[in-house]
C-alpha cells in the first residue's frame, strides 16, 4: 500500500 | 535513503537557513511573503503530525523538528520581531483561494479516507501551492533580492530533486506515490519562471528584477 511507504519521507 | 532524497533534505534546509540568514543578518523581512511561511507552517505541521507516534529515524526526527521549529521562529520574525518591515501591502494574495479548494480536493483525492491520510494528503497539495504568494508578492513589487533568489532556487530545488528520487524508487524499489508525484510536478512547475530568471540573471550577478 502505497500511503504506508511514503511516509519515511519529510 | 537515496541521493536524490539527500540532496533534496539538504536544498531544504539550505533554503531555510538561507532565509533565517538573510534576516538574521538584515534585521528585515523586506520582500519576504509572510503568508507563504504561514502555509509552510500548516504544511508541516499537517505532515508532521505523526513526529510524537512513528520514529522512522533519528535523521527523520531531526529533520521535522528543525522545519517545524524553523518555519514557526520566521513567523515569529515576520510579524512580531522585524514587523516593522514586513512589507503587507505587496504581500496581498487572497490564501483562501488555496486553502479551500485544497482542503476539499484532499477530501476527494487520496489514498485512504482517514482522517491522518486525509491530512497528510491536504500538506502534501497545500505546500505544491504553498510558495504562490511569495511569487505573486515579488511579481507585484517587480523584484528580488539576490538572497531571496538564492533562497527560492534552494526551495525549487528540494521538490525537483524529490522527483528524482521518486523516479529511482520507482525502479529501484518499486515504490510509486500518484498523490506525492503529482504534486510534486505541479509545484516545481510553479518554480519554472523563477528557475529561467534564476539561471539567466542572478547566475551572472545580476538582479531579478520583472517587468512590473
Amino acid at each position: 500500500d502505497p500511503a504506508e511507504l511514503v511516509k519515511d519521507e519529510l | 535513503m537515496n541521493i536524490f532524497r539527500l540532496c533534496g533534505d539538504m536544498s531544504h534546509l539550505a533554503a531555510i537557513i538561507i532565509l533565517l540568514l538573510k534576516m538574521w543578518k538584515t534585521r528585515s523581512v523586506a520582500g519576504i511573503s509572510g503568508k507563504s511561511q504561514i502555509l509552510f507552517a500548516t504544511v508541516f505541521t499537517a505532515r508532521y503530525l505523526d513526529l510524537f507516534t512513528s520514529f522512522i529515524s533519528i535523521y527523520n526526527t531531526c529533520m521535522k523538528v528543525f522545519f517545524i521549529g524553523t518555519v514557526y521562529f520566521t513567523i515569529y520574525l515576520i510579524y512580531m520581531k522585524f514587523k516593522a518591515t514586513y512589507d503587507s501591502n505587496h504581500d496581498s494574495f487572497r490564501v483562501e483561494f488555496l486553502i479551500v479548494p485544497v482542503g476539499g480536493l484532499a477530501f476527494l483525492v487520496n489514498h485512504e479516507f482517514a482522517p491522518l491520510e486525509i491530512i497528510w494528503t491536504f500538506s502534501i497539495y497545500l505546500e505544491s501551492v504553498a510558495i504562490l504568494p511569495q511569487l505573486f508578492m515579488i511579481s507585484k513589487t517587480g523584484e528580488a533580492e539576490t538572497i531571496t533568489s538564492h533562497y527560492l532556487f534552494a526551495l525549487g530545488s528540494y521538490r525537483a530533486l524529490y522527483l528524482c528520487n521518486w523516479i529511482y524508487r520507482y525502479y529501484a524499489e518499486g515504490f510509486f506515490d500518484l498523490i506525492a508525484v503529482v504534486a510534486g510536478v505541479v509545484q516545481t512547475i510553479l518554480y519554472c519562471d523563477f528557475f529561467y530568471l534564476y539561471i539567466t540573471k542572478v547566475m551572472k550577478g545580476k538582479k531579478i528584477s520583472l517587468p512590473a
